[in-house]
This record gives C-alpha cells, sequence and structure tokens, in this order.
C-alpha cells in the first residue's frame, strides 16, 4: 500500500527540518505507479497527479513530522473529492420516472435491473421491468426469471418487436397497472457500434427516460475510459452503476469513469444476489483504488 | 498509434503510455521498455529517425513473450476430448461454448455440449438456444442441480454417445470465492474420474477489456482446478488485452482462441503477430 511505498522515501529524512522536494516528487511517482496498477486510466493519472502535486509541495507537508501521512492525506481527499463526495443518491421524480439501463457486454445490467428493482420497491416506488434486450439468447427469459424473484412484474413483447416500441408499451402497461418506476434492460452493445447506439439513441429519443445509467464491471482497465466517454457523448448518461465490486480488483475504473464523465456513480453491484445493490461510497472506493 | 520523430525519451515515453493504455500493465511495460533500450543503446539506434525499427523490435520481444506454449486444443488419444469452460461473470464462456461447438461441428466433429450452469437465472435456456444454432447435442441440467451431478450424468451420455469432443459450460464464478473454487475442482474430479487424462483442457475465459485483475483470476483459477489455456473474448471492442502478455509470462498459459463479436462465426485462433501489432493500431 501506499504507506508502505512511501516508507523509502520518507524515513531516510526524518529528522531532517526541511522534507526536500525531490522527496515529495518522488512520493507522487509513486502515486502514479499505484494508481497504474490499480488499472486507473493513464491520463486520468497524470492530470491527477499534476492537480495534487502544488498541494502535496505546500508547507504541510514540507514542514509535517510526517510528510508521508500528509501526501496519502492529501491523495486520499483528492480521490474522494474526484469519486463524487457524498454517497449516490438516485434522485426519482415524485410521478412516472423512466430509467433505462445502457453498458457492455457482460457488465451486468440485467441482473442490476432487478436489483434495482427490489431496492427502490423496498423504498416505497412500484417498478416494472422492461424487456429491451431483442438479441442476447434467453434475455428475457433471464430478466421474468430475476424479475419473478425479486417480485417485480416484468413486460416484455418477444424478440421480433423494436426495442423503442417495447419501451413506449412498457410504460402504458406501467400506466395501466399503476406501477410508477419503469426499468428498462437493453442488450449489451459496444460504444463503437454505429447501430446499436443508434437504436439507444432512438430509445432516448422516443421514450424520453427521466436516468439513463451506465452499468460498468469494476474490474475493467484502461478501456473504461473509452467506453464511458462515448456513452456519455454519443447518448447522455445521468449516472453509472459500477457491478463485481464483491471481486478482489483494486476498481481504479471507477476513478477513470468519473474523470471523463463528471457523472455520479450511484451504485456499487456487489454480489450476485438480488439484494447485492449498494450505495455507492467513495471514501470506501478511494481506499480500495489505494490498496 | 501514432508514433514518429526520432527515438528519444519523449517517443519512449509516448510508447511506454501506449503499453500501459493496451493493459499490459507496470511491471510487464517496465521489463519490455528496459529491453528495448538494451536494444537501441545494442544497435546504436539512439536518436534515429528508424522508427519502423523500433516498433518492428518491441513487437518481436512481446512475439517471444507469447510463442511459448501449444495453442492447439489437445485432442484425446482415446475416447471423447473434453474441454472444460471455466471463468468470473460474464466474461462470454456461454457465447464461447456455441461458436466453439459450430466450429468443431465444421470439422467433421460429433460434439456434445454440456449445460453445467445450474445457477445463473435463464443460463440452461442460453445454452440450449445455442445447441440448436449449432446442431449439437446438449445435456441439460436442471436449475438449482448439483454442478457435478450434471458433469457426471455427461460423462455416462458421452460413454454411450462417444462424441469425439465435449464442451462443458459452468457459472460464472469471482475467483475470491473458495466455496465456489472447491465447486469447480470438484467438476474436474467427476471429469477425470471417468475419463483418463480428461478434462483435456481447462479454458479460463478472459474478458479482453479487463484490467490487471485478469492477472489474480489466471493465478487463482490455476491453482485451484488447473488451467491449460485462455479463451480472450470481446476482442472486436476498443481493448487490446495486453494483460494476457503478463499471464502468459508469469504462468505459461497460451491462449488457443479469440472472441470478435456475438455471432456463431466469431471466434478465432489466436494469432501472436496478429495481436501485437494491433495493440498498437
Ligand atoms: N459477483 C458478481 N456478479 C455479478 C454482479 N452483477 C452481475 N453479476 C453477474 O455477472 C454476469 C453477467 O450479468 P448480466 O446481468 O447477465 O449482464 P448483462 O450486462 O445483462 O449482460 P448482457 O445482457 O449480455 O450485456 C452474471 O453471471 C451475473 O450474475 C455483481 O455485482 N457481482
Ligand atoms: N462483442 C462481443 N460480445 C461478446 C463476445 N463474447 C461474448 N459476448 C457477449 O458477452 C455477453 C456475456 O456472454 P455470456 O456468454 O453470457 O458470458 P458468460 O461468461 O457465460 O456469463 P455468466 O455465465 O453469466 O458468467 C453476451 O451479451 C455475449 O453476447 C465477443 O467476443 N464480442
Ligand atoms: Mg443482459
Ligand atoms: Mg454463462
Amino acid at each position: 500500500n501506499l504507506q508502505s511505498r512511501f516508507q523509502g522515501i520518507f524515513r531516510s529524512l526524518t529528522g531532517k527540518s526541511r522534507i526536500s522536494e525531490k522527496a515529495v516528487k518522488e512520493a507522487l511517482r509513486e502515486v502514479r505507479m499505484a494508481f497504474l496498477e490499480a488499472d486507473v486510466n493513464f491520463k486520468a493519472t497524470k492530470d491527477f497527479c499534476k492537480k495534487i502535486e502544488t498541494r502535496a509541495l505546500g508547507a504541510e507537508v514540507l514542514q509535517s513530522l510526517s510528510p508521508g501521512q500528509q501526501v496519502i492525506k492529501i491523495v486520499h481527499e483528492a480521490m474522494i473529492e474526484l469519486l463524487g463526495e457524498k454517497a449516490g443518491i438516485l434522485e426519482l421524480p415524485a410521478g412516472e420516472a423512466r430509467i433505462m439501463l445502457v453498458g457492455l457486454q457482460g457488465s451486468g445490467k440485467t441482473t442490476t435491473a432487478a436489483k434495482l428493482a427490489k431496492k427502490l420497491a423496498g423504498e416505497g416506488r412500484k417498478p416494472l421491468l422492461c424487456a429491451g434486450d431483442i438479441y442476447r439468447p434467453a434475455a428475457i427469459r433471464q430478466l421474468e426469471v430475476v424479475g419473478e424473484r425479486a417480485g417485480i412484474p416484468v413486460f416484455q413483447m418477444g424478440t421480433d418487436e423494436d426495442p423503442v416500441n417495447i419501451a413506449k408499451q412498457g410504460s402504458k402497461h406501467a400506466y395501466r397497472q399503476g406501477l410508477d418506476t419503469v426499468i428498462l434492460d437493453t442488450a449489451g452493445r459496444l460504444h463503437i457500434d454505429n447501430e446499436m447506439m443508434e437504436e439507444v439513441q432512438r430509445i432516448k429519443k422516443s421514450w424520453k427516460p427521466t436516468h439513463i445509467l451506465l452499468v460498468v464491471d469494476s474490474m475493467v482497465g484502461q478501456d473504461a475510459v473509452n467506453q464511458a466517454q462515448h456513452f456519455n457523448e454519443g447518448l447522455g448518461i445521468s449516472g453509472m452503476i459500477l457491478t463485481k465490486l464483491d471481486s478482489d480488483t483494486r476498481g481504479g475504473a471507477a476513478i477513470s469513469i468519473r474523470y471523463v464523465t463528471g457523472k455520479p456513480i450511484l451504485y456499487a453491484g456487489t454480489g450476485e444476489k438480488l439484494e447485492d445493490l449498494d450505495s455507492f461510497h467513495p471514501d470506501r472506493m478511494a481506499s480500495r483504488i489505494l490498496g | 498509434f501514432r508514433l514518429r520523430g526520432k527515438i528519444d525519451d519523449d517517443l519512449l515515453d509516448d510508447l511506454e503510455e501506449a503499453l500501459i493504455s493496451a493493459d499490459v500493465g507496470m511491471e510487464t511495460t517496465l521489463a519490455l521498455m528496459e529491453e528495448l533500450r538494451n536494444r537501441i543503446r545494442r544497435e546504436k539506434k539512439t536518436n534515429s529517425t528508424d522508427i519502423n525499427w523500433l516498433t518492428d523490435t518491441l513487437q518481436s520481444l512481446m512475439r517471444d513473450m507469447l510463442e511459448q506454449g501449444d495453442r492447439t486444443l489437445k485432442v484425446a488419444e482415446v475416447g471423447p476430448s473434453i474441454y472444460l469452460i471455466v471463468g468470473v461473470n460474464g466474461v462470454g464462456k456461454t457465447t464461447a461454448i456455441g461458436k466453439m461447438a459450430a466450429r468443431f461441428k465444421s470439422e467433421g466433429k460429433q460434439v456434445l455440449i454440456v449445460a453445467a450452469d445450474t445457477f445463473r437465472a435463464a443460463a440452461i435456456e442460453q445454452l440450449e438456444i445455442w445447441s440448436k444454432r449449432a446442431d449439437v447435442p446438449i445435456v441439460l441440467g436442471s436449475e438449482g442441480a448439483d454442478p457435478s451431478s450434471v458433469v457426471y450424468n455427461a460423462m455416462s451420455a458421452a460413454k454411450t454417445q462417444k462424441p469425439d469432443v465435449v464442451v462443458i459450460d459452468t457459472a460464472g464464478r469471482l475467483h475470491t470465492k473458495t466455496n465456489l473454487l472447491q465447486e469447480l475442482s470438484k467438476m474436474s474430479r467427476v471429469i477425470s474420474r471417468e475419463f483418463d487424462g480428461a478434462p483435456q483442457e481447462t479454458l479460463l475465459v478472459l474478458d479482453a477489456s479487463t484490467g490487471q485483475n485478469a492477472i489474480t483470476q489466471a493465478k487463482t483459477f490455476l491453482q485451484s482446478c488447473g488451467l491449460t489455456g485462455l479463451i480472450l473474448t470481446k476482442m472486436d471492442g476498443t481493448a487490446k488485452g495486453g494483460v494476457i502478455l503478463a499471464v502468459h509470462k508469469q504462468l505459461g498459459l497460451p491462449v488457443k482462441f479469440i472472441g470478435v463479436g456475438e455471432g456463431i462465426d466469431d471466434l478465432e485462433p489466436f494469432d501472436p503477430d496478429a495481436f501485437t501489432r494491433a495493440l498498437f493500431a
């Protein structure tokens, strides 16, 4: 961890009245290495380290009795600031909410849709799951099974219907059933697949979701920035959900996707069960990334 | 990736950035850059404008890292060749099996696939659709059944049907879940008990966009159920899959196939030359 990485740098300097700038810069190089090993994007790492350099070269470090601790404190605080200072909050309108989940193949959208529905039902909302993935074998069946387990109704129109229409009919169905929150599961897609990106753009244009949430696998490496940037620029997202945080991945992707989109990370997927959806906690994520 | 100018520190920094951005990882990148710098000194290429020499040299260093190990699938001397497909959640195991089944069938082989993911919602239905697409027989588990019993039933079926190849789908499982890894080694033991020398391959499926955690995944699966190779999926995205350099170097695991899409034909044998060239594209 950072503490042990810094030991070599600052130990030799204890007892001196002034810590050299050189030592601080060396410490920042260790921060850079730790970030890259934790899968934080290269450019995000560079910009982050530049940003904290000024603070790190300030009096609070150079005249400190424990400069290593001071640098760690600065890094930690800057990370929490970047990750979004308070825990994620999904703000839903009082009336009808339309939540669209998008993201790359296998990131956890279908499972997260059911988890989110269950969580919102527990908070007093009346959700409907809507099966917008008409491509993946047995995707609709998968949503039906997890929906059933979550105790949430599932709306589907089979695989021959345009997802735009499925979404709109889903909302009509919700209205008739007195349900106020439609959660639309969509097919996994590559951010560079123009046809598939056009599909979600069409859904957005016609169905007008109140929220578009990008679901990102927390084990993703440098590519996280590409994914998040393309979805945010090509579609516009309102927030993100980071999944599979029950793994031992350091999760530097969290920094990357925040850095490139500025959108909030709202939830953390922490397992395969339907209750495994937590609020996103920036402070816990920061500690985890630093290792 | 645009490299231009002369071979100086700025260019080498750009090269280092390209490698890290391709998920090659710090340790492997530094090792490659150090060897590259040695070669630059040795062949007196400092400040030379011979960029082609530079990229060719780096690519050959990377190819050397990928050359060892057998990239072909092991075939059983007697009885069916049994391939066990494992990996963490959502990486593309079930889809890869559908593609492999079609490929083996087109090679004139009798294929049997096994739906041993009895845990995840609609996993069995998903593989069943692939068995219809590939037109191969399938052994179905029932949801909630012990996956080892499904594997056992599949081994009995294989003794009767005598297929050339058996490919077994397993539930996604995080390498951090010891009980799930134990479940997997139990499945592997059932296979080797029924057929000597089986499974001929235990392949870890890795998503090309995975970061450094892929190394931990490979290490842990290798230790607990043994691995003979990798399948690298979703190479049709923007991720380069550079982490397999470290997996190959540290654990000797060769990539046997890459997934390049969601269609039944989107599986290709791994080509180290194409892979290293694409890393720089
Ligand atoms: N361990 C763990 N597994 C998860 C989590 N979220 C989802 N999964 C698993 O990840 C795998 C993929 O989840 P899906 O919900 O099918 O992912 P998806 O994004 O809908 O996939 P596509 O529709 O094919 O793009 C499944 O095995 C899930 O059980 C999580 O937070 N932790
Ligand atoms: N673009 C692309 N998508 C792929 C590739 N391989 C698999 N997928 C997609 O990735 C998603 C997950 O694939 P699955 O085969 O369900 O993955 P899995 O490992 O069996 O998932 P679990 O059983 O839930 O752990 C699906 O949407 C597939 O279509 C590939 O090579 N390229
Ligand atoms: Mg899905
Ligand atoms: Mg599967």
